[in-house]
């Protein structure tokens, strides 16, 4: 039952958008923040083989079954986060990125991120003055549980702030800022320890982006159904 | 050529654009750099090109001592300064009806791209994937030819005597990283963070190529029943349609060498 396939045709020099139908599965094993259980990852593999050709692409993801909701609380303003139905008392790091010049490797994320977990930490902030974090960077999260808050590059004191006052408008090119943004989120969307996106840094983007994040951003009426057989 | 992703990771050569007369179709057909001779070197990637520079001992450690104290800031030199070009060989052939796409993961800000003669534009924007179809490109024999002109931030600003949160803000005018120009107790970074600063690869496919699944989930009953959701873009590169056999699975093996407990 965690296995389908499907035959169809694409057109010649064609982008197809295609949903397969929903796998079902009975209590899978929950991906749990550190802390609060094991991080279950199951792995999905997508292929697909081409008549006369044999396999042409494959795919693959570490993916884990959670739920994040989050809220302001209006008695706190502060935000109040749940993971699979469970409340979690956030203990969080601040993030800028690994390395100043950029030198990624997946030792040294693993080594990072392993850092914060057995610091007892369940979330990290990527501060929005940084980059969007790698895959690695992710994978490794996924791995060791710690829950992401993802900031959009936007930031007070050079957005707004500052003297003189700094670009109250934002980056020049808003639609490369979108541009940017969706294909970020189409990158890391899939990773279990994604927990939040924030438009900046203290601050709220510029109108029309916040709107165009928000919209890009909201759920899909279909998983707001709660009558779904 | 097997299916697949190869990360082009090793081999990178690097050079200051002002000392390279070549251009970039003569870099990538009848004038290849041969050695990290200058003003050639080896080049990190990825990473930017003040750790290319780090490692060739040609600037001090800016993250050790007084060290950034004694690189030139862009801001000072100005942006040619800190664009590089930077340049490796791959071996690649592939079989009829393959395909072949170079990503760029990451690449800050902009650049020239060249294989085997032929120039692509990679436009600005720190935070994109770029992805270039370069199958009708590569060279019959196997062995290619890639270099890569990458220009700073089109911004990167000017950092005030008495530094300063954001130095003077210009940063801010781009779609790259802020800190850039100093932040709190973080020195200004002399290039910007210019460079290629994440994976670049190669992806062989055949005429069908998967791009971004999503996958998500829903829950019910107390999570006792779950619903995986995928969805999908397929490209159909070829000149006629494509029959396909698509096929989801889903297990429960941990990747590689890596266990939780």
């Amino acid at each position: 039952e965690h296995l389908y396939s499907q035959i169809l045709q694409v057109p010649a020099r064609s982008l197809v958008q295609y949903t397969f139908p929903e796998l079902f599965f009975y209590k899978p094993n929950l991906w749990w923040p550190n802390g609060m259980g094991n991080q279950s990852l199951y792995d999905v593999e997508i292929n697909v083989t081409v008549q006369d050709h044999g396999e042409s692409d494959k795919w693959s993801q570490p993916y884990g079954f959670r739920k994040i909701e989050n809220k302001i609380d209006a008695a706190t303003g502060g935000r109040l986060f749940k993971v699979n139905g469970e409340r979690v008392f956030i203990r969080g790091g601040n993030w800028i990125l690994s390395d100043g010049l950029l030198r990624f490797s997946k030792k040294r994320y693993k080594a990072d991120i392993k850092f914060h977990a057995d610091m007892n930490f369940n979330m990290i902030r990527i501060w929005a003055g940084g980059i969007a974090e790698r895959p690695d960077f992710y994978h490794y999260c996924d791995i060791y549980g710690l829950l992401v808050w993802q900031e959009f590059w936007i930031t007070g004191d050079v957005d707004g702030r500052g003297d003189p006052i700094s670009n109250p408008d934002g980056p020049l090119d808003h639609d490369l800022f979108l541009l940017c943004a969706r294909d970020t989120v189409k990158m890391l969307r899939n990773h279990p320890s994604l927990a939040l996106w924030v438009g900046g840094n203290e601050q709220v983007p510029p109108p029309d982006i916040n709107l165009a994040l928000e919209q890009f951003l909201q759920l899909h009426p279909h998983y707001l159904s709660s009558n779904y057989s | 050529a097997e299916i697949g992703k190869r990360v082009l990771g090793d081999g990178w050569l690097a050079a200051r654009s002002t000392e390279v007369s070549a251009t970039g179709v003569e870099l990538t057909t009848t004038d290849p750099p041969a050695t990290s001779q200058p003003p050639w070197m080896e080049a990190v990637v990825p990473g930017t090109v003040l750790a290319t520079l780090v490692k060739n001992n040609v600037v001090p450690d800016p993250f050790y001592g007084l060290g950034n104290e004694a690189i030139i800031d862009i801001g000072d030199s100005g942006r040619e300064y800190y664009t590089f070009w930077f340049f490796t060989r791959f071996k690649l052939k592939l079989s009829t009806n393959q395909y072949v796409d170079l990503n760029f993961r990451g690449i800050n800000y902009s650049a020239e791209l060249y294989l085997n003669g032929h120039k692509k534009v990679l436009p600005k924007g720190m935070f994109r994937r770029h992805c270039i179809d370069v199958t009708d490109i590569l060279n019959p024999s196997g062995e290619n030819l890639l270099a890569v002109l990458v220009f700073p931030p089109d911004h990167p600003g000017k950092i005030p005597p008495e530094g300063g949160q954001g130095g003077d803000h210009e940063i801010g005018k781009d779609v790259a990283t802020q800190y850039v120009e100093g932040w709190d107790w973080v020195a200004p970074i002399r290039d910007r963070n210019t460079g290629i600063w994440d994976e670049v690869s190669l992806s062989v496919t055949g005429p069908v190529k998967v791009v971004d699944p999503h996958l998500a989930s829903t829950f019910y009953d107390n999570y006792k029943r779950v619903y995986l959701h995928t969805t999908l873009d397929l490209v159909n590169k070829g000149d006629k349609a494509a029959e396909c056999n698509l096929t989801i699975q889903v297990a429960t093996e941990v990747e590689g060498d890596v266990y939780t407990i």
